[in-house]
């Protein structure tokens, strides 16, 4: 392809290139370069400085600025693997990969482990999940008594805490999302399938040969 | 019927996890 030269992709910080990325990844090369136009449309919602920041990937998400918002502070915190702050094109290219349908479903699994232990001790503790219980609560304007809350986490961790420590260890996870596939839908984009479609303006600004593609 | 719902079905349900809306820009 390459029908139009690139405009200074490598000036972007932590640009790499897409053949590289793809053999990491599950997406072929033009799904790469499909995915560096949304990248850059994201990157560049507040400030165009060619990576993406906490705010515009919330923006992304929610629309709005100002909204302040656990789960998507988490999930940016865990495509941020080399915890700079901001998310590059590598970054973002690497943990979307995880999203794909035809992504292993190991890495699903511990990604989405990694997602609800919010402190990082390997464990995901009746505490975290009440407190994201409570910020789902406060995000969606539904409101339940303290009461079913504890309801809901006693049977929560009747089922998923099989050796009742107290706490889910990624064992344990495993064989509880296992049981209930349902969990496992977030971390699934049907999407990514047809990224080269949705945003077929890749094509101008290919690098590489349609052969490599 | 959020009780007959565990913790982790309900919190999928923030928006927040959604990262389709991603792909809207």
């Amino acid at each position: 392809m390459g029908c139009v030269p690139s405009k200074g992709r490598r000036q972007f910080p932590g640009y790499e290139d897409p053949v590289f990325l793809a053999a990491q990844t599950t997406f072929s090369v033009s799904e790469v370069e499909a995915l560096f136009e949304l990248f850059k449309s994201i990157g560049s919602s507040v400030v165009d400085e060619g990576i993406i920041n906490k705010e515009e990937f919330v923006l992304a998400l929610f629309k709005n600025r100002k909204k302040e918002n656990l789960f998507a502070s988490r999930i940016f915190d865990l495509f941020d693997v080399k915890h700079k702050g901001v998310l590059d094109f590598g970054d973002f290219v690497r943990a979307l990969h995880i999203f794909h349908p035809s992504a292993p479903l190991e890495d699903k699994i511990v990604f989405s482990f990694k997602l609800y232990d919010l402190d990082n001790t390997g464990f995901i503790e009746r505490q975290e999940v009440k407190l994201m219980l409570l910020a789902l609560l406060g995000e969606s304007e539904m409101k339940l008594a303290d009461e079913t809350i504890e309801a809901i986490l006693d049977k929560t961790f009747l089922e998923a805490d099989t050796n009742q420590d107290g706490k889910i260890d990624l064992s344990e996870w495993h064989s509880f999302v296992l049981k209930n596939p349902s969990l496992l839908r977030i971390m699934t984009l049907p999407y990514l399938r047809d990224i080269t479609t949705a945003f077929p303006s890749f094509v101008f600004y290919s690098e590489v040969d349609e052969a490599a593609a | 019927q959020p009780v007959a719902m565990n913790a982790f079905e309900l919190i999928s349900m923030s928006k927040g996890l959604n990262l389709e809306n991603l792909f809207g820009t």
